[in-house]
């Protein structure tokens, strides 16, 4: 027996759903960050981050069309890692670097903890 | 898929979605 394994697909599902994203098709959801309103499928934030998962999870919360994030969370960190959410790409900026940590922290997004963590070891001199 | 011959395909799987139409 043969199985065709596409290298490809698991990219390009992941494309689609930002491109679809983009357009506002099927979106579910209106994120509040401090004023700032983010649209999103509710099965993509559940499948990256612990607080969605649990928020969607619940039969009270997962029909809500709009959630409000905990004011001390920063609109540019959110920004950072919703992307992240629908590309794979994590944009690390020292600038921003504790702001996207506590974000990815609020949001339950252990490995992009991890990974904060050691972009501020490698960037201390 | 143990016991399975795995053939590597890495062209695009599915239709491109436009950013725009």
């Amino acid at each position: 027996d043969s199985c065709i394994q596409f290298t490809r697909h698991a990219s390009d599902v992941l494309l689609n759903l930002n491109r679809l994203r983009s357009r506002d098709i099927l979106t579910d959801v209106t994120i509040l960050v401090n004023r700032q309103q983010f649209r999103a499928h509710k099965t993509v934030l559940m499948a990256c981050s612990g607080l969605f998962y649990t928020i969607f999870t619940d039969s009270l919360k997962c029909n809500l069309n709009a959630i409000s994030l905990d004011p001390k969370v920063d609109p540019e960190g959110f920004t950072i890692l919703l992307e992240f959410m629908y590309t794979s790409r994590l944009t690390l900026k020292e600038s921003l670097i504790m702001a996207i940590m506590n974000t990815a922290i609020y949001l339950q997004m252990d490995h992009v903890v991890d990974t904060c963590h050691r972009f501020i070891k490698s960037s201390d001199p | 898929y143990e016991g399975v011959n795995t053939i590597k395909e890495m062209g695009r799987s599915i239709h491109e979605i436009p950013r725009q139409e």
